[in-house]
């Protein structure tokens, strides 16, 4: 028996439009210590990586450990159907193919449940090793959205160069090249305005800027956005879910010409 | 340009 109550159900909603455009299907994974998954993209490129802790939950009952395998537009779908303030519970039974989406109006005047038909998904776990990286930028996710949308209007893909001068965004195309400098600004007034990078040593790195338009879908859920960065190893692009997780997209890098 | 290398060059699938 699994029963998940999220006040804020308007999270899981952004969650979902978050993920819905990289990944078709995908198993969600309910244990005693939350509600998490781990899904790649079809060409085995992009990875992404979701944890919403079960302290996050209002109530959280998982009498043992659940995979839920859902189709992502399916159940965003589902989701688009409940307001951004209702509160939105999963249920499933253990035995059970379907899963139970729950909206409840704050003023509990309204209710309103949504059944959705559960996959048989295969799906390949990563082991994820722990990185020490050489650089780490945290800036305001609107920021970055801004400049990936800029960029793929003039490149397909994206160096992002870390120097203690700032972070680098870089591309070229047919109609010419551009180049977008972000200097550390510790904004002390409005954290939320801050970049701050931690280098250990300067990184240089080239990605799809396709990938990195869609990890931007998750921009609404955190006014910060960690990206962080080694030579040779994938980005890992990094959301906070409120106090109570993550979203972390891995990318991995092109090959240098 | 260039190519692009999967994340099973970084990770190992288990």
């Amino acid at each position: 028996m699994l029963e998940l109550r999220l006040v804020q159900g308007g999270l899981l909603k952004k969650v979902l439009e978050s993920l819905k455009d990289l990944v078709n299907d995908a198993n969600f994974d309910c244990s005693a210590s939350g509600f998490s998954l781990q899904a790649m993209d079809s060409s085995h490129v992009a990875l992404v990586a979701l944890l919403l802790r079960s302290e996050g939950f209002e109530h959280y009952r998982c009498d043992r450990n659940l995979s839920l395998g859902m189709n992502l537009n399916n159940m965003a779908k589902m989701l688009k159907c409940a307001a951004n303030d209702d509160i939105v519970t999963i249920k499933a039974d253990d035995a059970s193919d379907s899963v139970t989406f729950m909206f409840e109006s704050p003023n509990q005047d309204k209710i309103a449940d949504f059944e959705m038909k559960l996959m048989d998904i295969d799906s390949e776990h990563l082991g994820i090793p722990e990185a020490e990286f050489q650089a780490i930028v945290r800036m305001p996710s609107a920021e970055f959205a801004r400049i990936c949308k800029d960029l793929s209007t003039i490149g397909d893909t994206v160096v992002i160069s870390v120097t203690k001068e700032g972070v680098k965004f870089s591309t070229r195309g047919d109609i010419g090249t551009a180049n977008i400098v972000c200097r550390q600004n510790p904004s002390i007034d409005k954290p939320e305005e801050a970049t701050i990078i931690e280098m250990e040593e300067p990184v240089s790195l080239t990605f799809a800027l396709r990938y990195m338009n869609s990890f931007t879908k998750a921009t609404p859920l955190a006014n910060q956005v960690t990206i962080s960065l080694s030579a040779d190893l994938p980005v890992v692009v990094e959301y906070r879910v409120a106090e109570m997780g993550y979203i972390r997209f891995y990318l991995a890098p092109k090959i240098e010409e | 340009g260039g190519g692009q290398y999967s994340l099973g060059k970084f990770f190992l699938f288990g």
